[in-house]
């Protein structure tokens, strides 16, 4: 961090964004104009704030404390930082994965929903950490759950098409449930034909002990 | 299923073009497709009674019987190169999330034989390996001690008189537990263990260690071996524990390619100590895929099910609603599909990265590693605890037939969760990237 500050770290591609600056404010706005700069941006933000942040608790413990004893205090929020370091790289290299898509534009399309309803997903759920220092207003913070329900309103009719894309044969699969024909219930009654316990219409166990007792 | 059919018919993309993406290029499909009507094909793998309702017993029985025939055809079936690509599938069609009794011989002994010996070690035991003369497993964690290699207790004393390692479990948290298929099916174990030569401790270090005689199958002597009980999930596999007293090898079974240890006694260093980080990477990297894919067969289940269950007549006499047109419903299960693909793509990138790196590492280059080993041991964490948080959606989004075994959701999360805890529980391996961040 210190080498970073006075700009003379050399670092792997990795890591590369803890050298960028700071940015005030997040410039999502919802949808529209919405690009994978702009949420790899906001992840790669929320990931240096809490990597520097945690170093510099960890210095300033580390002047009174072992160091052990000081990681050891501040284990939760590295952890943290960990997260985000894997969050911001997750959804970088989603991004880059799907610009390599050489498939129809309805494909690529679609797989860009998919990426930033992940990333959306995300960031709702850790939205505290979006908002700290107003990075996100509050009216990007509801922008966030609006984008996220018309992205599962253009993905409902695709839903099944998707999971068909995983390309999971039944064998494989092994699910009544999630039967490739939907035949659902008349073969969940034939699974639970096979139970064990269906081998005799009378167990023993009603002759040992239940019987017995309503016969009492 | 009518309503299956209406959401296929729906879609404004073609499925087979995605398909193709996502698992990298139409001659994998074709090639999925191939194996698939091959063990299909054979009457060995026919499926009679579905694994969950049978015993423990049973099922080990059932597990053993299918490996051996899974091994047995395995060349006719699989291209040999790809054995994590198409190796992974087609036991995935055998052993479905159970595993079995040479489950660990294939993914850890094998490569562990081929990258950590010397060419005479390599001469001995590769043919044996690959033959299956021998069914081996890798038995580092101890009762004690996980994933803090450092402090395993088992010792390997190497004695200069007889030019042996003396192996011993100076007490019963030193007792090695967990490896998949040592408890009953292993005749030998890469056992991890504290080096001590010279009157000095180097650390741990594998060494090749016969447990069960080749005639018999009984434990030799010196040795307590046995199976661990039930377990949440994975129950076709014995996983093992192991307890040595005072167990002799010959010095020829530490394994020699990095560290030595000469007849007289005297310890050499490996050239680079990073060269161990390269095959964890790997390992994490096959794990990230195959944990993608749990989460992946969870959420085809939920989606599929959503479509097919309907709930609630919103107006009255126009029927029920499909419950994939609740917004929460949508909301439970959507995002689990965009989360397979986040770490499905993840692990493929760090497969490809990991690749690069080995080939820099032949030249001495360890640069990259710290910063790759770090990424795929968060990856691993965040991936292992989203991917069950998120089949665990998948089983609500179904209700109450999402508690039945036959909607699958029990064997996923039990074999998926694992992944949380081994190769490194998730909060030590957040720490440790924690701590290559804070050096960076």
């Amino acid at each position: 961090v210190a080498k970073i500050k006075s700009g003379n770290a050399k670092l792997a591609q990795i890591d590369g964004y803890l050298k960028a600056f700071n940015v005030n404010r997040s410039s999502f706005n919802g949808l529209t104009g919405l690009t994978p700069q702009i949420l790899i941006q906001d992840f790669e933000q929320v990931a240096r704030i809490q990597v520097f942040g945690v170093y510099s608790r960890l210095a300033e413990l580390k002047r009174t404390l072992p160091e052990h004893e000081a990681f050891n205090k501040i284990s939760i929020d590295l952890c943290r930082a960990s997260r985000w370091h894997v969050k911001a790289y997750l959804v970088k290299n989603f991004f880059a994965y799907i610009s390599r898509c050489s498939g129809a534009e309805r494909v690529k399309q679609l797989l860009v929903e998919i990426a930033s309803l992940y990333a959306l997903d995300q960031i709702s759920a850790g939205l505290a950490h979006f908002l700290r220092n107003q990075y996100y207003s509050q009216s990007q913070a509801d922008q966030v759950k609006m984008s996220i329900e018309t992205l599962l309103e253009r993905l409902r009719p695709e839903a099944v098409a998707i999971v068909d894309a995983f390309d999971f044969s039944d064998r494989e699969l092994h699910s009544v449930l999630g039967r490739r024909d939907g035949n659902v219930y008349e073969n969940l009654l034939k699974w639970a034909q096979q139970s064990q316990l269906n081998k005799s219409d009378v167990l023993d166990a009603y002759h040992k002990h239940l019987g017995p007792m309503m016969k009492e | 299923n009518p309503d299956l059919t209406k959401e296929r018919k729906a879609a404004s993309f073609d499925v087979n073009q995605l398909s193709e993406f996502i698992h990298g290029g139409k001659e994998v499909l074709a090639r999925r497709k191939e194996i698939l009507e091959f063990v299909e094909s054979k009457p060995e793998f026919k499926q009679e009674t579905p694994i969950e309702f049978l015993s423990r017993e049973e099922r080990y029985e059932q597990q053993a019987k299918n490996a051996v025939a899974m091994t047995e055809y395995a060349t006719d079936a699989i291209d040999g190169s790809d054995f994590f690509g198409e190796g992974m599938y087609y036991q995935q069609l055998i052993m479905g999330r159970d595993l079995h009794a040479l489950s660990l011989h294939y993914v850890m002994f094998l490569p562990t034989i081929q990258n950590q010996t010397t060419e005479e070690q390599l001469d001995k035991w590769l043919g044996l390996v690959i033959t299956r003369g021998i069914a081996g497993t890798y038995a580092q964690t101890e009762l004690g001690h996980g994933t803090n290699l450092s402090q395993l207790e088992t010792t390997a004393t190497y004695d200069p008189k007889t030019e042996e390692f003396v192996i011993h479990s100076p007490k019963v948290s030193a007792a090695k537990w967990w490896p998949g298929a040592l408890g009953k099916s292993s005749t030998h174990a890469i056992v991890m263990a504290q080096l001590y030569t010279d009157g000095q401790k180097y650390g741990p270090h594998p060494f090749i260690v016969q447990i069960r005689d080749l005639e018999d199958h009984k434990p030799l002597k010196g040795i307590t071996v046995g199976d661990i009980g039930p377990k949440l999930g994975i129950n076709g596999s014995d996983n093992g524990f192991l307890l040595f007293n005072n167990y002799r090898i010959p010095r020829e079974n530490m394994l020699m390619r990095y560290s030595k240890v000469t007849k007289e006694g005297k310890y050499i260093h490996p050239k680079h100590q990073k060269l161990g980080y390269g095959s964890m990477v790997f390992v994490r990297s096959i794990m990230i895929r195959d944990q993608s894919l749990q989460l992946a067969a969870a959420s085809t289940i939920a989606t599929r099910y959503a479509a097919v269950r309907r709930q609630g007549e919103l107006v009255p006499g126009k029927g029920e609603v499909q419950i994939i047109d609740y917004r929460t419903q949508q909301l439970r299960i959507f995002p689990q599909i965009t989360k397979t693909l986040a770490f499905l793509f993840a692990a493929s990138e760090v497969r490809d990265l990991y690749l690069k790196v080995t080939e820099q590492l032949s030249d001495g280059n360890v640069e990259l590693l710290p910063e790759l080993h770090s990424l795929s041991s968060g990856l691993k964490s965040v991936v292992s605890w989203e991917v069950s948080q998120g089949i665990e959606q998948c089983r609500l989004a179904c209700g109450g037939h999402g508690y039945s075994q036959a909607s699958g959701f029990p064997e996923i999360y039990a074999y998926a969760v694992g992944g949380c805890t081994y190769e490194g529980e998730n909060i030590v391996m957040l720490l440790q990237v924690a701590r290559q961040l804070m050096k960076t």
